[in-house]
């Protein structure tokens, strides 16, 4: 059982941390301390770790593709061009595999789903995210989320939700919903909804062990003024971003990438 | 007694609520909510707004000089142009006004300080943080903070000041400083170390008045988990840079910018 999720956002913005959290293992070794006399890359870099977990009772052959230097750049104009290559090429990838005389056992490395960080300014989607996500929504299932949503209140989240939800309607950006169909049970219909109502997930990772005032364990960050969990639904949507990836529409995200998303490459591909 | 105060850093960062923080009032008339639709500005735009405020009984003429577009776009190669071409346009408007048979009093519209906002990655310093800094310290009187420093722990607020010193040396920026006289006392010796310890200063900013758990009501941001107050210089630096800006080093600023900063410009530019 193959999930492969492409991470995609600028530095600083909490991605390994996210990673790291979500699948509740250190999956990144540790980064080492920059050199400030490093020379910085002078592109966009592809990074895979690849893992197997096992999500209720469901085993899991993971892998997270990371995307260092995405976004870090003084010009970023073609901060996109290599991410898109990888998707197109694991597209090809499959391609090939299919076209083979022997195809039993494909080897699917496409990508099922992209959690694109958008930096949590409050106002709205940046020019470089407009740019990128509009280059993605048509190649894989693209999951925007609100980064580091620690650092705005209930009421600066539920304004920079609704703004960017405007933005991506605007700029017609297609994110990723699970389909409903016509003889979903009540029940599935009303946790479809509570899980998407929350888009773009804010969340918030961490991976340390803290004390909350009222003496509990969990995962989060300590402050001095207080303690965000990061499993608490009243903290942040780290919760509901877990259920979509790895519970509720793990086959969603596949399945859509295997009969929407590649099948619209391939034709395109074919016929040009 | 006029200041002249530059805002530099990218959308987002708390610019705006900083400034009116700073002066404990609405400096700015509130953003318009902006229209998805919108075309967003393609170069970054100057806009001014004066005061006169009071400060410890001294009367300022207080000029806060925004930047917004800095740092937004997808290519920020010429980002810092139109801030340069300001500040060495008030050298030579005073270059100007210096000539003049008649100089009795001189409009000192001169930049005294440039607060140059950090996004709080918790990593270093970016490389246009690192490009604009370099474009400006030999111009104007270069204090860096760290954005939405509640947006990190006491331990992250430690390694990045750190970091970003670090690469602030290996750059060979020049950051402001007092000057330290030989006949200092004591007290403004500790005073002075006291303040530039803290360098970078770690902000947080607000106009919003909230109760604290412990029925106080402050200046500050209310979250789920806690309420950081802008005045605690247990949660934050603000009253650091508030002491820096406006009431211990007012004269060293102006002075640094008059005697320094103005007369190099001058040299190099009747020497050129
Ligand atoms: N406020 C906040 N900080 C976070 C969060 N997640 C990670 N961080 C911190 O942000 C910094 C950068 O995190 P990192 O995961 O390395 O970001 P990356 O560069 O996007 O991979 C570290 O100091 C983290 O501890 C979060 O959800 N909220
Ligand atoms: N976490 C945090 N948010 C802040 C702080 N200052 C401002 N904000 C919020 O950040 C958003 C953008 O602030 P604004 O002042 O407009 O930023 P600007 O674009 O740099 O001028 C708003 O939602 C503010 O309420 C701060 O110190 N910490």
């Amino acid at each position: 059982f193959n999930l492969n999720v492409l991470i995609v956002g600028e530095s600083g913005l909490g991605k390994s941390t996210l990673v790291s959290t979500l699948f509740n293992n250190d999956l990144y070794p540790p980064k080492p301390r920059k050199d400030p006399a490093a020379e910085p890359p002078k592109t966009v870099e592809i990074q895979s770790v690849t893992k197997d977990i096992e999500e209720n009772d469901v085993r899991l052959h993971l892998t997270v593709i990371d995307t260092p230097g995405f976004g870090d750049f003084v010009n970023n104009s073609d901060s996109w061009k290599t991410i898109v290559d990888y998707i197109d090429k694991r597209f090809d990838n499959y391609l090939d595999a299919e076209n083979r005389v022997n195809r039993t056992s494909i080897n699917d490395t496409r990508i099922h789903a992209c959690v694109y960080f958008i930096q949590p300014t409050g106002h709205s989607l940046k020019p470089l995210d407009i740019t990128v996500m509009k280059k993605l929504h048509k190649k894989v299932n693209l999951i925007p989320v609100i980064a580091k949503s620690d650092t705005l209140t209930d009421e600066e989240i539920e304004n920079f939700k609704r703004r960017i939800l405007a933005d991506i309607r605007h700029q017609e950006i297609d994110i990723f919903a699970p389909p409903q169909y016509e003889n979903d049970d009540a029940e599935s219909v009303t946790e479809t909804h509570e899980i998407m109502s929350k888009v773009p997930f804010a969340i918030v990772g961490s991976t340390q062990q803290v004390q909350t005032a009222d003496g509990r364990t969990v995962r989060g960050r300590s402050y001095p003024w207080g303690v965000i969990e990061v499993d608490n639904e009243e903290h942040c949507d780290f919760v509901k971003l877990r259920q979509l990836l790895v519970r509720n529409y793990l086959e969603e995200l596949r399945e859509k990438t295997a009969h929407t998303l590649y099948e619209n490459y391939r034709t395109e591909k074919l016929s040009s």
